[in-house]
């Protein structure tokens, strides 16, 4: 599914540069769960972004599905970018005039889903969540992990091939944690591949994969028997 | 230090309501260090921001060294928690076109410190949180743990005699987090009052008293033995 070799992103900062991404190869299959886990700092956010078709290596390759992301198209990478892959990211970025239910909706308009489809679909996505009762409130208007629960639902309505979750239970107590890891294991087990970043052990159990980086690099990548 | 009684916070949504807080009273004394917890929703940044002087109760009252904060002017509330208060928020509200050192510095300025003290003193506190590499980066150019630790050091340079946290840690890796509750210990030991929003138990561990909330109410308050 996900194939980068030598993969480096490099941010020139006036004399210096800083080496996000540092030579990182990786090739994730198209049912994996994989955990991303490592140091503050150390190239998490910048990976996942390149895998999600938001952001272009400034060295390497990244092959998805075959086809080198790198020499497509952009209208071509934004039809990937909504049809297969759901994004969770780390600061949510949610629509902030639009409501709760709009902003689930936001991916299925995307995929040509009409009115009354979409509208049903992003209940679902967020009953999942539990904010059923939150459905008319603007972002501004739910609390912080409220607003990562939307960010859930919003990622999940499409039923995406590829879930890229950056920190997705970083805002929720235990409980209303485990309810969010149970829905990814629910889109795992319908054959969907999952890279989660998390910094807590207790969510990286739940992946069958678990990749390590440091200062930009892959430091291990370890499979593990689940659970 | 902080008094307060029957607090509750109402958003009238259309025709029905919603209680971020119902009833809550609570005291705080000069050198203690809180930690809140609670399921997401139950109120807990609610509680911190009227704390922390930026809201206002709908009902009851908060008194805050023995005044009463619902009677005080604009700008005797903006000294107070400009002189104080350090605040770490859930979502960091650091000033997107500055860089690191400049949102640092920023309480410093409110503070009247001269431009080469404030400098200094903002170096020592991102020195403090690991980021003097990062110093000129503005908060696009940084990770989400960094941008977290640029919350906590601006929250930090003016040692604050109170200082609140909400989710402190929620995105860093468990090192670099032990890292700022170490700062946290430093602060209390200098005889300051300290309130942590966590859902963690490792960072509640710190603490020397457990506040739970449950929809906008206290469900428990216990003082621990620590360490
Ligand atoms: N402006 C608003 N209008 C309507 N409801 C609001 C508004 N702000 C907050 N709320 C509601 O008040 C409740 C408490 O919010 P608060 O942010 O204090 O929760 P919290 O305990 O900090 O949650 P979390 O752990 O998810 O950050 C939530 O249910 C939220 O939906
Ligand atoms: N636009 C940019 N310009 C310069 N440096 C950047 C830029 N964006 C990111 N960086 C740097 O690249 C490195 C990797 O960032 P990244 O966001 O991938 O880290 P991360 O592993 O997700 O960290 P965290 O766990 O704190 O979220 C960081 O050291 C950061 O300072
Ligand atoms: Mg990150
Ligand atoms: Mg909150």
């Amino acid at each position: 599914l996900i194939r980068l070799r030598n993969v480096r992103k490099i941010y020139p900062m006036g004399a210096e540069e800083v080496r996000a991404l540092d030579g990182v190869s990786l090739d994730i299959y198209p049912n994996e769960y994989v955990a991303v886990m490592g140091p503050s700092g150390s190239g998490k956010s910048t990976l996942m972004n390149m895998i999600g078709c938001l952001d272009t290596p400034t060295e390497g390759t990244y092959h998805l599905r075959g086809q080198n992301v790198g020499e497509m198209e952009d209208d071509e990478l934004a039809a990937i970018r909504n049809r297969e892959v759901g994004f969770v990211f780390q600061t949510f970025n949610l629509l902030p005039k639009v409501n709760c239910l709009q902003n689930v909706e936001l991916p299925l308009i995307y995929s040509g889903k009409r009115k009354a489809e979409r509208r049903r679909m992003a209940e679902v996505a967020i009953d999942k969540v539990g904010l059923s009762d939150r459905i008319t409130h603007k972002p501004s208007e739910l609390s912080g992990g409220q607003r990562q629960r939307v960010a859930v639902a919003r990622a999940l309505v499409n039923n995406p091939s590829l879930l890229l979750a950056d920190e997705p239970t970083g805002n929720l107590d235990t409980r209303t944690g485990n309810e969010i890891m149970l829905l990814f294991e629910e889109l795992y087990r319908r054959g969907n591949a999952l890279m989660v970043v998390t910094h807590e052990e207790g969510v990286a159990r739940h992946a069958r994969r678990i990749i390590r980086l440091r200062d930009g690099m892959v430091e291990s990548d370890v499979r593990v028997e689940n659970p």
